[in-house]
């Protein structure tokens, strides 16, 4: 019953974003 | 230069810690960061190693004779290079 460190997942991006890549 | 992260992008992540159905709670903090740097035309918009936040939303210990014991976490926002917090499915994982 446990999931341990390291364990891997893929997390789904929720809504689309625009993001300033010079920040 | 301004790019546009979709929605339905994935994120590989680890998780940075243990977590016990017998030991964790519900609402326990849990974190996890990104593995490898998240590019959109060239350009890095989340950078590995950047942590998310996420809690324990379930767990069910087990028990002497019986079954194996539940758990269930989820990860909440996380932070793109320029700040802003990036929404993302709240799927139990």
């Amino acid at each position: 019953a446990g999931i341990f460190l390291d364990t891997e997942f893929e997390l789904e991006i929720a809504e689309s974003i625009d993001i300033d890549t010079a920040a | 230069e301004t790019v546009t992260l979709q929605a339905g992008t994935f994120i590989p992540v680890r998780l940075s810690q243990n977590v016990n159905g017998s030991i964790n709670k519900t609402g326990d903090k849990v974190h996890f960061q990104v593995t490898e740097d998240i590019l959109v035309k060239g350009k890095t918009v989340i950078s590995k190693d950047t942590w998310i936040n996420g809690k324990v939303t379930y767990t069910k210990g087990r028990k002497m004779m019986g079954d194996g014991g539940r758990i269930s976490i989820i990860a909440s926002s996380l932070t793109a290079v320029d700040g802003q917090i990036v929404r993302i499915e709240r799927d139990p994982l």
